[in-house]
Order: C-alpha cells, then structure tokens, then sequence
C-alpha cells in the first residue's frame, strides 16, 4: 500500500487533480482511497456525483460512534472517499479534522491493507497541527506539490519544503515531485521546473489551463470521467502511472526568500 | 485608539493595501502602528525602504529579553512596524508569532495610549491559533476583510465571517467592511459588493489593479510614497478617510455554501 500526500496552497489545484489522478488508478482496477484534509470540505465532490456523506467531525459533532458507512463513500472508479470536515472557524485548530479523521480511518482498519493507494488532499497554506499530520511516519511516504508561477503558490510550496523537512528526521514523509498546475503565466513551466530543481526535486507533470476542468465540474464530474478522449485526461492519467511508480522521494532545500524572488524574476 | 484588523486570503492583496492604507494616515499626521499578523513578515517592507528589523519570533529565538527598538521600525510617514514573524513550519502553531507579539507589545506599553490607530495585517487562510486573536476583545474593534472576485478569496472571506460570528459573544471584532482588491474579473466590482451585501456589510472601498502598485514594489515603496498624484494613490487615500471613521461594525451573516456559489455564478 503507497500512502501520497497532495499538498499547496489553498486554490491551487489540489482537489481537481488529486481527484483526477485517483480516477485514472481506480479506472485501472486499483483499490484507490481519497481522505480530504481541507476545511473546505470538498476534495472528493467530483467523485461523489451528487452524494455526500458526512464529514468526519460532523459525523463526531452528532456525538455517537462513527461507522464506515457514514463517513466513507464509493465514487467513481470505485475510490473510497472521505472528507475530514472542518470545524467552526476560530473554535480550536483548524486542522483537527484530519487528526480526528485519521485516528478514525486506523481505527476502522483502513491502515491495514485491502488498499493500493491512500490519496491524502491537504490545504498547505500553513502546515502545522492536524494540516501537518499526514506528512508524519504511518501515514504519507510521499508528497507532491502542487504550484502554479505565480510566487504566491511557489512561496507556499516552499514553506511545504520546510515543513518537510521539520518532521524528516522522524521517519516523515519525503518530496517525490512537484506537480505544476498552469494559471497562463508567461514562462510558467520553466518556472515551475526551476523551482522544483532549486529545491532538488523536479516537476513530475505540467497540468495545462483547461476549459474542460470547469465543464467537468459543472456535471459533478473529474475529466477522465467526464472527456476521457481528451488530451486533459491523458495528462492526468500519464500523472496517474508517475505516481504508481512513485519512490524517487528526497529530502528538499527550501529556498530563501532571495533565490525564491530570483525564480519568479527569471520567468517575468 | 482605534485598533483595525484587517483580513483575507494569503496573497490578496492586504500587506499592499494596510501599507498603503497607514501611509496615508501617517502622511495626515495620524500617530499610526502596523503589526504583520502574517508567518510571511513582509506586511511593513514598502513603508521600511530596505531596512529590516527582527521578527518577533527571531527576537525570541535568541533567548534574550525582547526590547522595542528590537522590534520596533519607524517607516514612512512615522508609521511604526512590527512583524510577527513565522515559526518553522511544522514546529507548533504557525499562528505562535502573533500570540507572543501581541503579549510583548501589551507589555511594552504600546497598548496603553499614544497611537491612533493601530493596524493588524492578518493572514485569514484559517481562522484559529494566533491568527484569530486580532478579533478577539481587547484587540481590534472593526475588522475589514480583503476580497477579491474570486470564488477562493470570497470562500476565505465568508470563513472571517464565521470566525468572527464565533468571538462576537466574548466582545470581539465587528465587521466594518469589505475591501474590493482588482484581479481584472469581469464584473469583479458586482461580485464584490453583492457578496457584502449578502453578509450585512457593504463594500466600502474598491482597489484597482495597477501597475502603480509594482512599480512601486520595486523602489521599495508604497503608492502613495511613489506616485502620491496618482489616482491609484487617491484611492488609499479615500480609503484611509473612510476607515478613519469607521464605526459601523457588524456582526456578519455567513452565507451557506450555495448561496455564495450563487453569487459568484451571477458575476460571470
Ligand atoms: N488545470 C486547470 N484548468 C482550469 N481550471 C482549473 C484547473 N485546475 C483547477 N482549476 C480550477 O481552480 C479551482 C480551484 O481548484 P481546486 O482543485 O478546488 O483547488 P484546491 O483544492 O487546491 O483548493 C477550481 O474551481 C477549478 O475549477
Ligand atoms: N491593486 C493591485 N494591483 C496590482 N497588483 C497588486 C494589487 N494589490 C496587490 N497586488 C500584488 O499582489 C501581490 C500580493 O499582495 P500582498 O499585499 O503581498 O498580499 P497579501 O498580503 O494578502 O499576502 C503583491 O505582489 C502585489 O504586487
Ligand atoms: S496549529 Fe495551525 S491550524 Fe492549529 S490552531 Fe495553530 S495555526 Fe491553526
Ligand atoms: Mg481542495
Ligand atoms: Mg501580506
């Protein structure tokens, strides 16, 4: 079983191709789960079709036992999916949703094999309490990145690094690429792939702007459901055999804050 | 005193506009202090030329008691800056920089008279830890939250709007308005304002996008020090008129997910 974390700043990218890229593997027969670590609480919407289940701290909220059924849905391609939830903005740690969730799904047995891939979704705009949890032994091995050009995603991927880093030295999770996810900057893939190497890693994949991604969203759906003939989801699913393969993890080189502005500098 | 706090999405624009917004205050003689709520610590760069004082966090980071002039910039137009400072991602709250500043500077003194405003700059991805103590009582009375027409920076703004309703009963902030910060959105003004309405606020100023704004950036300098003739610099002005009043505060009515989806559907 491959435990990835999916991180970035809030906006970025994230849930549209964590999404996708679980499409692509459960259409390939693998036994995939999603957990969404987002206050925002839509990670696994697109797999959903129309449905919801309860988040996990709603589910907690009611205050009785929490079961399977009532957090865990079947979406397309047969992916488990969760949604940690989020609780009341200024009542305690934003994050703990995903340690509630996390706790939970090990309870219920979920760490103890039936799966392929776990499919962590996790807001990086700060990593700290439950948004860092995901990166620490037992649960993610890998992470990637998702960033656009713009130095606001880059600065957030950064910060990433550094919390990687933080919780290396106990066994935590490494780098295993950047994922570029394009806003139609001039110059953004060489921005993007400079980056990744300033920081000793690479980008594993460039996902275009694309139409298709907001058509997709209009019928509830991911691309490789929704156009599956489409240059679109050949990026997601070609995304989908590079992190099959996976395991070139590194520990990375945050930036400071000068390298980081020359990056962006080169790309204007 | 006046204590205003202003919030929003990381990246929306409110380092520029708080900056831009005590420039103005400072330059009518205004006794202004601006104190960057944000792990990024780059909220007072354009009113502090090239000089850097240490963080807040940094200044404990080196064991010794924390001094004003530590601390404590002047910059442009007699502002007085602080930045919080960020801990190492993944090492605690990443809010912890706030809480210790705004514990320091009660202590030195700075809360016990003799400014006229005092100015937070608040990173609002979440809304818990550190970052949610700006709203609480005996910190700002208005809070302004920066918007821009986008669905993210709308979603973060209505989540200021929970975390404020959640200290409202413990005499925290209200909300004084929404401030419209241009990303060049068709019908961004539109969007704006009717999601201002939509929470019982109003919008009461709209930033236009301008490459005033960056050149500016790059001399070190807010708009209203580079291009004081500008219209972009009239704005700030107007807006710094308008939060000198202030006083209308609000307890905002946080809109359910589908009526802000509505609201931002109208504006495309
Ligand atoms: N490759 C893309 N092309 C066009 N739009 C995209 C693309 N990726 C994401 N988006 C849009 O960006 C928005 C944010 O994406 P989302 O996956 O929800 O971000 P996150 O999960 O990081 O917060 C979505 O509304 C989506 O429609
Ligand atoms: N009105 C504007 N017009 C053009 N660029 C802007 C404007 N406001 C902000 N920016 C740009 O957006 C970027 C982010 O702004 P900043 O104030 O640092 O955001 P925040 O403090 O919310 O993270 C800055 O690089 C700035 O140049
Ligand atoms: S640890 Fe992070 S998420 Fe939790 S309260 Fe602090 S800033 Fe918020
Ligand atoms: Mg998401
Ligand atoms: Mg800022």
């Amino acid at each position: 079983m491959k435990q990835i974390a999916i991180y970035g700043k809030g906006g970025i990218g994230k849930s549209t191709i964590t999404a996708n890229l679980a499409a692509a593997l459960g259409c390939e027969g693998r036994r995939v789960m999603q957990i969404g670590c987002d206050p925002k609480q839509d990670s696994t919407r697109l797999l959903m079709g129309g449905e919801r289940k309860e988040t996990v701290l709603d589910c907690l909220r009611r205050g009785e036992e929490v079961k399977f059924d009532d957090i865990v849905g079947r979406g397309y391609g047969n992916v488990l999916c969760v949604e940690a939830g989020g609780p009341e903005p200024g009542v305690g740690c934003a994050g703990r949703g995903i340690m509630a969730t996390l706790e939970i799904l090990r309870k219920l047995g979920l760490y103890d094999g039936g799966l392929d891939f776990i499919l962590y979704d996790v807001l990086g705009d700060v990593v700290c309490g439950g948004f860092a949890m995901p990166m620490r032994r037992g649960f993610a091995e890998e992470v990637y990145i998702v960033t656009s050009g713009e130095y606001m995603a880059l600065y957030a991927a950064n910060n990433i690094c550094r919390g990687l880093v933080s919780f290396s030295s106990r066994g935590g999770a490494r780098l295993a690429g950047i994922i570029g996810n394009g806003r139609g900057l001039a110059h953004e893939e060489k921005t993007i792939a400079a980056f990744a190497e300033s920081v000793g890693s690479q980008m594993v994949a460039f996902v275009p702007r694309s139409g298709l991604v907001q058509e997709g969203e209009r019928a509830g759906q991911t691309v490789v459901e929704y156009a599956p003939e489409s240059s679109q989801a050949a990026v997601y699913r070609e995304l989908a055999r590079v992190v099959a393969q996976g395991g070139r993890g590194v520990l990375p080189q945050p930036l400071a804050p000068a390298e980081l502005e020359e990056i962006v500098r080169r790309g204007l």
